[in-house]
């Protein structure tokens, strides 16, 4: 079932999502 | 205080992303952010697809910061 293939990975594309922000935030002056 | 941080984090983030600082972010302003972060055109649509709510092609800051404050709420449960 891909849709449920999607609703399992979006949690670890979604959290690689805002750490990289997150990091990018903090890398900045 | 929690709820506070959280929302002003939300709107530094937001920022980030909404470059033109429209109010809103669309599905090309996430592609856009491709050459910045580390994930594919096609994660960072799975991205905004998953934060959207309304399907209107904007992403609000409310939208936004409720996707992080979901975010949150599992690294903590983690």
């Amino acid at each position: 079932d891909p849709s449920m293939k999607a609703g399992a990975t979006s949690e670890g594309v979604l959290a690689n999502f805002f750490n990289s922000l997150l990091s990018k935030k903090t890398g900045s002056p | 205080t929690m709820q506070v941080e959280m929302l002003e984090k939300a709107r530094e983030l937001f920022r980030l992303c909404d470059k033109e600082e429209k109010g809103f972010i669309t599905k090309l302003d996430m592609q856009r952010l491709q050459s910045e972060l580390p994930l594919t055109t096609e994660q960072l649509e799975a991205v905004f697809d998953s934060l959207e709510q309304d399907n209107n092609g904007y992403l609000t800051p409310v939208e936004f910061s409720m996707g992080l404050g979901k975010f949150i709420g599992i690294e903590q449960y983690q």
